[in-house]
């Protein structure tokens, strides 16, 4: 028997940069 | 040639070893080496505090600092605000149809298995932004 374990997960946007303010016009 | 480190820098995040799980912001969950580019989108348009935005890579050059890092200057979004941030060299970005991609392929594909090409100049990267400052 393979006991379940609990594996992490990660949200997706912390994959991608999060690089700069979008500038108002 | 001499021996090269094969820790994965603390500084390196968990979730692009091959094999970590992702979950997109529809609750659905994929490998991080099988994500694809309209994944980001979908998600971003889900999102109400997020959206994507193209970074293209204007510049490429060693740190100062330390052999390991990479200096990346990006132009982001339509207003092209210049944005450079200080990586590890094995560090992946996300290109526009392309997939993973970083300044050292070969170490991403030795530290972490992830697939990857290599970045360059022209690249499209995907990043994030706030969808409104108000």
């Amino acid at each position: 028997n393979v006991e379940p374990r609990s594996v992490p997960v990660f949200p997706w946007h912390s994959l991608v940069p999060f690089l700069a303010p979008t500038q108002s016009d | 040639l001499p021996p090269s480190s094969t820790m994965v820098p603390p500084s390196l995040p968990p979730y692009f070893i091959k094999g970590s799980i992702i979950q997109l912001a529809d609750g659905e969950l994929k490998r991080v080496e099988d994500l694809k580019t309209e994944d980001f989108i979908q998600s971003a348009e889900i999102s109400s505090e997020l959206k994507i935005d193209s970074s293209t890579v204007e510049r490429i050059e060693g740190s100062h600092t330390s052999p390991n890092f990479a200096v990346v200057q990006f132009s982001v979004g339509e207003h092209r605000t210049q944005v450079s941030v200080e990586v590890l060299v094995e560090y992946p970005f996300f290109v526009f149809g392309q997939g993973w991609s970083s300044c050292c392929p070969d170490r991403t594909t030795q530290l972490l298995e992830l697939p990857c090409t290599k970045l360059s100049v022209g690249d499209v990267c995907i990043s994030l932004t706030l969808k409104n400052l108000r």
